[in-house]
């Protein structure tokens, strides 16, 4: 009888340790959460989203919080109103939000007038059973939202970078295949003479593949 | 383009992006901001992962959700983010992007392709952000 109750006392230990093993993993796994990480030096945007979640909010609360700061301080320019203008000189915005543990989504694109691209999303992932609205329509749903709009986007920088551009015969441009090809549209097919067969296409390819990289970069890409 | 992951204090993972897209684009283009698996995707069981770059090329790739992917069959956030670069880099050698990726168990890495790209860290055992750069 002593043998059985050695046995399941042990046992019982093993088990006890066992569950304090993997609870202190779990703990010590826990220990390295929150974290947050973020495309480029925005320092401000990863400070404001820490400061939510640190405060014990949620993941997409965090994520909301420190998108819309860069979407208020434009950080560098390529984030928020008052940069990247379209060749009318209009500002847009697109904007995303994902919640990994629900897989929710909720985006926005080519949105005008609304300066909160993440908050709009947000409210397309709670509201809808959509995942992305676009254009004008975006605009309308979250002003519906409660979201301040219509509000114009653009900025004195973005207005005089695109004047510029416009004195700089559009160029560079994101059209191919097109005439005119080194001023301002309308633009019209480029029609070849002759074949349209692969040769002449595949000269025009590595034209664009080159002409392509020649403008988007550092301060001019999503 | 800011694309961001957040894991809060219950292992809880969002992934959020906002951009104002590329200059002098035509109206109407949308690039992969919106796009989820392109611009950024999470998965709570695996991790998650942020990007930037020419969103033309980008969202035809879907690279965050092929780096979440890579991770959930094991593979390390850094060779994951590779992989997802390497599979653009190889159709088109001129693109201009870059990922960022971390697992659940907080390990993070970057990879880039056409530039220099930076990515910023806040963890618990920070006193203040870090920013990591990777070159390409």
């Amino acid at each position: 009888m002593a043998a059985t109750h050695l046995n399941s006392a042990s046992i019982f230990l093993l088990t006890f340790s066992l569950l304090f093993l993997v609870m202190g993993h779990e703990a010590s796994n826990s220990g390295q959460y929150p974290v947050v990480v973020s495309t480029w030096p925005f320092l401000e945007a990863v400070r404001a989203a820490w400061r939510v979640v640190d405060n014990g909010f949620s993941a997409v609360d965090a994520v909301v919080e420190g998108c819309s700061a860069c979407e208020e301080l434009r950080c560098d320019g390529t984030v928020g109103p008052g940069g990247s203008p379209d060749e009318n000189g209009e500002t847009t915005i697109d904007a995303l939000v994902m919640d990994g543990v629900t897989m929710e989504v909720g985006a926005v694109a080519a949105m005008r007038y609304i300066k909160d691209g993440i908050k709009a999303a947000r409210l397309v992932m709670q509201y809808t059973e959509h995942t992305l609205l676009v254009g004008e329509q975006a605009s309308a749903f979250a002003i519906s939202m409660g979201l301040p709009g219509p509000t114009n986007l653009s900025s004195s920088e973005s207005m005089e970078k695109w004047i510029k551009w416009k004195e700089n015969h559009c160029q560079p441009n994101f059209w191919k295949d097109v005439v005119p090809v080194d001023s301002c549209g309308p633009y019209h097919a480029k029609h070849f003479l002759g074949s349209s067969h692969g040769t002449c296409s595949k000269t025009t390819l590595m034209e664009n593949i080159k002409s392509r990289s020649s403008h988007v970069g550092r301060h001019n890409h999503d | 383009t800011i694309s961001m992951a957040v894991f809060d204090k219950m292992g809880n993972i969002a992934v959020g992006t906002s951009t104002n897209g590329a200059t002098f684009k035509i109206p109407g283009r949308v690039g992969d901001g919106p796009i989820a698996g392109s611009s950024a995707y999470a998965d709570d069981e695996v991790g998650a992962c942020g990007a930037t770059g020419d969103g033309d090329i980008m969202m035809r790739f879907l690279p965050c959700y092929q780096v979440v992917e890579s991770m959930r069959l094991g593979m390390e956030p850094n060779l994951a983010a590779k992989d997802a670069i390497s599979r653009i880099a190889r159709k088109f050698p001129d693109f201009v992007g870059a990922v960022f990726a971390i697992n659940k168990k907080g390990v993070h890495a970057g990879a880039c392709h056409g530039w220099t790209f930076q990515y910023s860290v806040r963890s618990p055992e920070m006193d203040d952000v870090k920013v990591y750069t990777v070159v390409p």
